[in-house]
């Protein structure tokens, strides 16, 4: 593709299908694709090494990166409730960062807001007992928001410093699904002035366009502070996060590469836009 | 939605009796836009633009159609007969107990659908299924199927985690048989298809049961991966069908037509909901008209 010595049509073409095969969207891969035709219309881009380097520098900056950690702050504990469709990783996930928090000598709780899914307590518990955090749980079935209470009430007579709340997945069309997050939310707020202090957004990088809808009704239901995205150790390329940056500026914290307890990286813009084009 | 869209293409051009070649690539652009946004991959949809261009080429216009009209019909149509105009059934003659083998990415339903799939078996077609859980490495994905079947009352064999999956595919052979069961269904670990040793494991699997069906479970929500995925597995084990799972959701569902163009093999299924109930047949007419928005 950019082999070429000269920037034309055929060039243009081909930046577009690598944007488009990686999930970057019509829209916006229309974008950003029309901003460097206009540049090469004004002779200002004529060679495709630079043309490259600047579309990889415009999509970096349009991306938000969050230093990828989870800054606790000084209240604790602070609470994270992570939610997100079905399936994503969210459970996976938070046994993830439980494991990074405990390795630093920091006290996690974690609440099994999931009552519906068969085993989610089950899978959680497993989960908790690998990386050292306490998971609060109630019987199957039961109301998540409770469950939620509890937690946070226990995080406090722990001396927790980190809350990580498991919720079940849930379809963002599904009404009385969004009702109930937002119902967990309300109670984690009343267990804890503040919390949840982060609201944190689980996607799949498989996904292709559906995730921008996924995130704007989570943000529009609960007001989403950070996302993960996961499954980037396969071939899908998560573009569709430039769009969700660019309209949301939601911040990506973390990405999951695998399923392991250690497979969780900060998000770091430049790496992500590389692999974009590899 | 497409439709309203090709009005607009449309809307100067009155009183035509044929499609025009500036009228034709106008409204092809559209399509394209529409079948990129609903997740269809990008080659699939170079294909299929020139598929609906030879059909469009000269056609007439119907009389009692307008020219967008025209087109959007020729789309439709081409939707659907890609997607296979006839809804394949389950392939279940072979001795019993005839396997069913549930494959795909982590995270796509598979363990629901085997729950989806036995309650069918059990209800629709009056037969008796045996579960099997050969996922060995999920936490509590074991107990996650037994916990589906005892609420459905239907018999799930006692994985031990401790087996690997050929092994426990193995012996749950010879337990349905034992049992009297005339259809297993295995539910597998997710993998990446581009991880050669899971792949591996799943030959073996193949090799072991000779299933009659490999149906791969593929989130309806995939983007332009659904090529590589659907792709690699065909490949690797060789599909007999596709479920396409989580539909109850607003994703277009181009993934679809993707998967169908890249493997030729038909989607069986679609799931509709997280309960055991939520399991249709396929009908390229319904994710056709998703497809077109
Ligand atoms: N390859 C890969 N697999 C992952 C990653 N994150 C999670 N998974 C796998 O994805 C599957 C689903 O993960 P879960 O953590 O159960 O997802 P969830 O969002 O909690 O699912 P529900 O609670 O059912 O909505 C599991 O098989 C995980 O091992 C990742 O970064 N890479
Ligand atoms: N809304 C909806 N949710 C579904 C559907 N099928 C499965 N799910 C949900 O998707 C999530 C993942 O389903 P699983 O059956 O655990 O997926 P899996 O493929 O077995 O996952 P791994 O074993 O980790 O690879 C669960 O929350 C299911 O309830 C569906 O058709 N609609
Ligand atoms: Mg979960
Ligand atoms: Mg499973």
């Amino acid at each position: 593709l950019f082999g070429k010595p000269v920037v034309d049509e055929e060039t243009l073409e081909a930046l577009e299908e690598v944007l488009l095969t990686a999930d970057i969207g019509v829209a916006t891969s229309m974008k950003l694709v029309e901003e460097v035709a206009e540049r090469v219309r004004r002779k200002e881009l004529t060679d495709p090494e630079v043309l490259r380097v600047h579309l990889k520098t415009r999509i970096a900056e349009i991306l938000i990166e969050d230093e990828g950690h989870l800054d606790l702050g000084p209240k604790r504990p602070y609470v994270v409730l992570v939610v997100g469709v079905n399936g994503v990783g969210k459970t996976t996930t938070i046994g993830k960062i439980a494991a990074q928090f405990t390795a630093r000598g920091d006290k996690v709780v974690i609440g099994a807001a999931d009552t519906f899914r068969a085993a989610a307590i089950e899978q959680l518990a497993i989960w908790g007992e690998r990386v050292g955090a306490q998971v609060i749980k109630h019987e199957h079935g039961s109301d998540p928001a409770a469950v939620t209470f509890d937690t946070l009430e226990a995080a406090k007579a722990r001396g927790a410093d980190l809350v990580l709340i498991d919720t079940a997945g849930r379809l963002h069309t599904k009404t009385n699904l969004m009702e109930e997050m937002k119902k967990i939310r309300r109670v984690a707020g009343k267990a804890i002035e503040g919390a949840p202090h982060e609201v944190m957004l689980v996607l799949d990088s498989t996904t292709g366009q559906n995730a921008i809808s996924q995130a704007k009704t989570f943000n529009e239901t609960i007001t989403v502070d950070s996302i993960v995205l996961t499954k980037l150790d396969g071939t899908a390329k998560g573009g569709v996060i430039v769009g969700i940056c660019d309209e949301l500026k939601i911040p990506v914290k973390f990405i999951g590469i695998g399923e392991q307890v250690d497979d969780l990286r900060p998000f770091n813009a430049a790496e992500f836009v590389e692999a974009l084009f590899s | 939605s497409l439709s309203d869209k090709l009005a607009d293409v449309f809307k100067s051009l009155t009183g035509k009796g044929k499609l025009n070649e500036k009228d034709i690539e106008a409204a092809l652009k559209q399509v394209r836009m529409a079948l990129l946004e609903a997740d269809v991959n990008f080659r699939v949809v170079k294909q299929f633009v020139a598929d609906v261009r030879v059909r469009a080429m000269g056609q007439e216009v119907a009389r009692s159609l307008t020219p967008d009209q025209t087109v959007v019909k020729i789309v439709r149509e081409e939707l659907v007969r890609v997607m296979g105009e006839t809804c394949e059934e389950l392939d279940l003659r072979a001795a019993p107990p005839v396997p069913i083998l549930l494959v795909g990415l982590q995270g796509s339903g598979k363990t629901t659908t085997a729950g989806k799939l036995a309650l069918y078996l059990k209800k629709k077609l009056r037969r008796s299924p045996y579960l099997v859980p050969a996922d060995v490495y999920r936490p509590a994905a074991v107990e996650q199927l037994k916990k589906i079947a005892t609420d459905l009352d239907i018999p799930v064999f006692d994985t031990d985690v401790n087996d690997d999956p050929v092994e426990v595919c193995k012996k749950a052979g010879e337990a349905a048989r034992i049992g009297g069961y005339d259809t297993i269904i295995i539910d597998t670990a997710g993998r990446l298809h581009i991880d050669e040793e899971l792949m591996g494991e799943l030959g073996r699997i193949k090799e072991a049961l000779d299933p009659n069906e490999i149906l791969l479970v593929a989130d309806a929500m995939t983007g332009q991966d659904a090529v590589n995925v659907a792709g690699e597995f065909d490949r690797a084990l060789g599909l007999t069908g596709v479920v396409l799972s989580k539909m109850d959701g607003d994703a277009r569902g181009g993934a679809a037509l993707s998967v169908r163009a890249v493997t030729g093999k038909p989607i069986k299924f679609v799931g509709m909901g997280e309960k055991s109930d939520a399991l249709e047949v396929f009908a390229p007419d319904r994710v056709a008209s998703r497809i077109l928005g």
